[in-house]
């Protein structure tokens, strides 16, 4: 564990916290994407399995816990309790094109072709390109709640500090994995349009929104 | 190379 791995991981938690409190208090998911957050119960389901074969530690058996847990948390709010605020129409994207090639590329380039190893492998394609329904409806309907953004920016940063971390464990530690490494600057790069948006209007307190 | 028996990440 290092600085970059914790306050990743940390920054990751607090997405998820800003997701299920705004959720939770405004009684709505209007702005946010049941599909992202449905692709998401996936990743953390497939790639967490391990938690029923190896103990690496109290740490990351509780994260694992909680990330699942939220997860599907979140599904439930969304598809459920406030199924009425869910803004569907604008949640268009074809996650299929999504799950169908990480499935294959999961099948084609792994460490090793088991089963855990596997699915571990998809959930890491798939969390890389996640996101992505939830960014395209923001870019459909133009904007995006503070609160949304915030969630995006938490989300986003704690693949950049994975980055960092990774960066560290192969200075350190001679560690490294290619999938994770490539995936992971994927993911934090799909971000860097909206940390641009986020950084030049939202920190200055105004409302994200695109040019129309 | 990464050990794949185990990934200690998250």
């Amino acid at each position: 564990m290092n600085i970059f791995r914790l306050i990743g991981d940390l920054s990751h938690l607090l997405a998820i916290i800003i997701l299920l409190r705004k959720i939770w208090k405004s009684r709505s998911c209007a702005g946010i994407s049941g599909k992202s957050q449905l692709l998401f119960a996936i990743v953390y389901t497939s790639r967490y399995l391990d938690l029923l074969t190896v103990y690496v530690s109290m740490y990351n058996t509780l994260m694992k816990l909680v990330f699942i847990a939220a997860s599907y948390a979140t599904c439930y709010l969304i598809y459920l309790k406030f199924k009425a605020t869910y803004d569907h129409n604008h949640d268009t994207f074809r996650i299929e094109f999504l799950l169908v090639p990480a499935v294959i590329l999961a099948l084609l380039i792994n460490h090793d072709f088991m089963a855990l190893e596997i699915l571990w492998t998809f959930s890491i394609y798939l969390e890389s390109v996640a996101i992505l329904p939830q960014l395209f409806m923001v870019s459909k309907t133009g904007e995006a709640e503070s609160i949304t953004s915030h969630y995006l920016f938490a989300l986003g940063s704690y693949r950049g500090l994975y980055i960092l971390n990774w960066i560290y464990r192969y200075a350190m530690e001679d560690h490294y994995d290619l999938i994770a490494i490539v995936a992971g600057v994927v993911q934090t790069v799909l971000y860097c349009d909206f940390f641009y948006l986020y950084i030049t209007k939202v920190l200055r307190g105004k409302k994200l929104q695109l040019p129309a | 190379e990464a050990d794949s028996e185990e990934h200690d990440e998250l």
